[in-house]
């Protein structure tokens, strides 16, 4: 049961290595267990250094550099054993508009392999899907859902508003 | 092994039947605020069996049909509400002997509490059945690949052990 | 005791019902004492319906829908007392593109009587705002902050990208 | 009533000495991810008494201190931080006969752990003095009036018992 779990712990480490460096163009992540002798005696933990920067405590990371940590870890799991769908509401809810880009096309990336449905707010993930469902409520307080065939046109109508960075 | 579609029969604030057909690879569901998108986020952790209320926001079962109204006494309205998850089985992910198998789960109002039922492509199905046939294809509502809003941060910040244990999970 | 409890409840009630009307555009919202006889025995409860829709319990609203209600709570009480200064990191994290609008306003508004300090990516704080303050991390791992000035030029030199709504 | 301005040496990610001039009325911090923004929101509650260290994104007391690293020996580096609070205080929202004054709290690595020391206006204060000064002003850590990221939700969520205490605390 040890040597499972290890087979599939070292097979994720790597994973995470490499999803980690693709995400954020460089950084360096890997996972650490606490007990090395025993590891069902001690958890998991993540070590991540954002690129042209010092290795500091996964705590101490900005929360978007945290969302960055999260993603890697979920495609890393990918790697080794894909779900059938990923469902993510807003995980781009603390990026800035360059990691928006980049998470949106590194979903997109993994999405060859795997259905992703992902509710977001941000122009980089609408344009990055293969399909938008757009959800609208009317007067009635009914929801309604429009599949959106020309994203361009559809969020050139709506009011722009941009995250900075 | 995936969602072809989802329907919804009167779930939150999805009024009557609605049918949601989901494309294989990315898909980005988006609009205003409060206008249902997290309801649908909802609804799968709904059949996929979220033991929590709380976790899909609603205090009690009733709150999950649609026209629940804080404080109303609720004469008129649905009764009942149903969500149903169809999955592309081809790859015999679900062990089940069937291309495409259709989970349903519902609600019906019974005196001042709910009552909860199941079918299996459209036959009586039961909790205990669901949750086979979903641990085995590895499928769980609090599994690593479902982040509902908000959380996204946790999954850097979780214990050491609960990680393990996602990825004991997998192995 | 509890006649001056009871004193700053009303006023703080009065002053979220304005607030919440304000910020939603016609929504409303009222405080509940969950024990009306001894209000130390119970809690404050909040209900709020939004504009358009029906009342529900506050948990059911949306992530951007709760954001509004926690804002309008908060600037309710400083109707009642203000504090020395207000310091929120992204309250508007979970809006979309006309929220993001009402909030930017409704703090821009709120800031002839109080002064506030808000982390924001989002182009509407930073166009409502009297100073932007621009926090920037070179590859020495340093954080340098900058006063922008033309907060124009700064927003058109970002890469764009957008909420949706 | 309001801060003038915040004092930085090296606090997080501020190496050296940094400046922070706040206007009245809304200001707006903004800047990529991971640039400093928050560190900013930390440095803030450290001084207005933050109890816990995890509140302020740290493991300890001297993750605070510009250039810890992980794992490191830390040999190197700047063994010690601090940062100042500058208030208006001309209409005596501080109980203190002063038009301005300058709340500083620092850490010094002492060993293997770090000690904390507290000035006002540049004298030797406490932890205690600070408590009652900011007390008495209504100013906590855990104030109403401070949001931290991705806490926003919770403000409408709290319980309706500590809802009731945050009333209380004003009154
Ligand atoms: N039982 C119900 N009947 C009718 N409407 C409901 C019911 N439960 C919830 N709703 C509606 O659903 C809304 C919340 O929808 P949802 O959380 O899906 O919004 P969202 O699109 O995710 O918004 P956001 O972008 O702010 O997260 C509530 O405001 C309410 O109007
Ligand atoms: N003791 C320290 N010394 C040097 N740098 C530090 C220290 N502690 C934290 N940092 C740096 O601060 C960064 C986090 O900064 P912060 O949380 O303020 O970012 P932010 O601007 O709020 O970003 P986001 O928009 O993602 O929330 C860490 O990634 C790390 O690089
Ligand atoms: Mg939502
Ligand atoms: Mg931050």
């Amino acid at each position: 049961k040890e040597s499972k779990f290890m087979g599939v712990y070292n097979s994720i480490s790597e994973s995470f290595k490499t999803s980690f460096k693709e995400i954020t163009g460089g950084g360096e992540a890997w996972l650490v267990l606490e007990n090395e002798k025993s590891p069902f005696e001690g958890g998991v933990t993540i070590k991540a250094r954002m690129p042209r920067k010092k290795l500091y405590p996964v705590e101490a990371l900005s929360g978007g550099e945290k969302s960055l940590v999260s993603m890697a870890f979920i495609f890393a799991i990918q790697g080794y054993d894909p779900s059938p769908f990923y469902l993510l509401d807003e995980p781009d809810q603390n990026l800035d508009g360059v990691n928006t880009e980049h998470i949106g096309r590194a979903i997109a990336l993994q999405s060859n392999f795997a259905q992703f449905l992902v509710v977001s707010l941000h122009h980089a993930a609408l344009r990055e899907s293969d399909n938008v469902i757009g959800v609208f409520m009317g007067d009635d307080g009914v929801s309604r859902l429009h599949q959106i065939i020309d994203v361009d046109t559809f969020l050139s109508s709506l009011p722009v508003e941009a995250e900075v960075g | 092994m995936r969602l072809l579609e989802l329907e919804f029969e009167n779930f939150k604030s999805f009024k009557g039947h609605v049918t949601v057909p989901l494309g294989p690879g990315f898909t980005c569901i988006t609009g205003p605020n409060g206008s249902g998108k997290s309801n649908i986020t909802d609804a799968i952790l709904f059949v996929l069996g979220s033991r929590s209320n709380k976790l899909l926001r609603a205090r009690n079962r009733k709150q999950l049909i649609y026209g629940f109204q804080e404080g109303s006494k609720k004469k008129t309205g649905p009764k009942s509400c149903k969500v149903s998850m169809v999955f592309d089985n081809r790859d015999r992910f679900l062990a089940i002997e069937k291309d495409q198998v259709t989970f349903t789960k519902g609600i019906k109002l019974r005196g001042n509490d709910t009552a909860t039922h199941y079918l299996l492509d459209g036959i009586k199905s039961s909790a205990g059945e669901f949750e086979a046939l979903f641990s085995r294809a590895g499928l769980y509502a609090t599994g690593y690949n479902i982040i509902q809003q908000g959380d996204v941060i946790q999954t850097s910040l979780m214990s050491g052990t609960e990680r393990r244990h996602k990825i004991e999970d997998v192995a």
